[in-house]
């Protein structure tokens, strides 16, 4: 109770910092392996004429993440939890003094892979993105049902696969939607590109919102 | 600290029942959807005449897994975490009074699908066997290492996804037996039942040695 509570706290201050210099703030969730530094790559590739991204990575170990990112030129952070879950809102301050907020217009923070414990964890974001690829079955969002009631965002990635496994795409939306009616739903394929655009149009348009 | 050490004692205790049964026991661990459940199905179809099987699931929510079990004839039952992230030797010394355990040769028990903490949870299992799918990246051991060193046995599964994903099989075999040198490593498809024959006489044998 008083971990959640000082998170909450430090959770605060990291929002009203990100509003004071109007930078939208994504935490990007999903299992290990869905493709969510896959989707970072892309979006900051394909975007980053209209938008200044930055880009916090938390693992358990490595800096591989981090490193991908910055190979598009875009700036980007590793924070590594050692044993732990999930990024709190104490790493996350910590993690952007490596940027420069007033440089910044889209914030992602592309948390540690795991479906369930992150859920519980404000950072200070506006939105909690979360990616499910087609390989992992459609049972997710009720399987996991703390995780997809959090999120604002569902990405289905990786529908490039779709003839090779066993996933029914309209069951998935239908769980997903009963357990977050609100949900804003989007199929994707990174490899190939599908759907990529509507998500682009989402972002951009979620970024003039939010200043 | 002291959350830990209460469970050893009663993992602890669980592992001598076990051994006084004669009982294999293996906590079989993954991301979500990579299938553990389906490894599980075709190991007791395909093995339930030669061994007696009983499976514990852990999950969130539901009792999917576990009904998918039961279909094959295979006594289960299945524990729901809620908001927990893994399973615990507590939840299991309760969940194995739903079994007859002189009628069991093998218990296995598929935890909640999370690569981080179920980690550092004994429940007084004999075996980690931890399953990691092609599309997830070949770069999982070196982030999520403390798995990967806790684990006996990786099974890499999904193989006939190769053709479509970026996956370097033998770099992710070097990954995983640089943190763990004596990690026994299995390469299968649950689809096509490629190496599942090598993976059944392993858990054959390994049962003849336990008894
Ligand atoms: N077929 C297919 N594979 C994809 C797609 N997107 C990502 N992948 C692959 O999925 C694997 C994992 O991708 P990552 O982007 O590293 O996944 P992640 O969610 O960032 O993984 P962690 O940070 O370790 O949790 C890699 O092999 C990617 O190439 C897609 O749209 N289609
Ligand atoms: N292509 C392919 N898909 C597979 C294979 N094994 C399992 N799957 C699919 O992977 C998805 C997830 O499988 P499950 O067995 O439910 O995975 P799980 O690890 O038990 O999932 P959770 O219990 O929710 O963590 C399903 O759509 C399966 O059909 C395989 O060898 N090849
Ligand atoms: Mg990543
Ligand atoms: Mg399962």
């Amino acid at each position: 109770k008083n971990l959640l509570d000082k998170n909450d706290r430090l959770a605060a201050q990291n929002r009203a910092r990100f509003s004071d210099e109007d930078i939208l703030v994504i935490n990007l969730l999903s299992s290990p392996g869905s493709g969510k530094t896959t989707l970072v790559e892309e979006t900051v590739t394909d975007l980053g004429a209209q938008l200044r991204f930055a880009v916090l990575e938390g693992d358990q170990q490595t800096s591989h993440d981090a490193d991908r990112i910055a190979a598009t030129g875009t700036p980007a952070h590793q924070i590594n939890t050692g044993s732990g879950c999930h990024l709190d809102a104490h790493m996350v301050g910590h993690g952007v003094e490596h940027f420069t907020l007033p440089d910044t217009d889209v914030l992602i923070i592309e948390n540690v892979g795991n479906l369930v414990c992150p859920a519980s964890f404000d950072l200070g974001e506006d939105l909690k993105a979360t990616v499910l690829s087609v390989t992992e079955g459609d049972d997710k969002p009720l399987k996991y049902p703390q995780m997809f009631r959090a999120s604002d965002v569902l990405l289905i990635n990786k529908i490039d696969l779709l003839p090779h496994v066993r996933f029914d795409l309209d069951a998935c939306r239908r769980y997903a939607l009963g357990i977050r009616p609100d949900l804003k739903i989007f199929e994707i394929s990174c490899y190939d590109k599908t759907g990529m655009n509507l998500w682009y149009n989402w972002l951009k348009t979620a970024h003039k919102q939010k200043t």
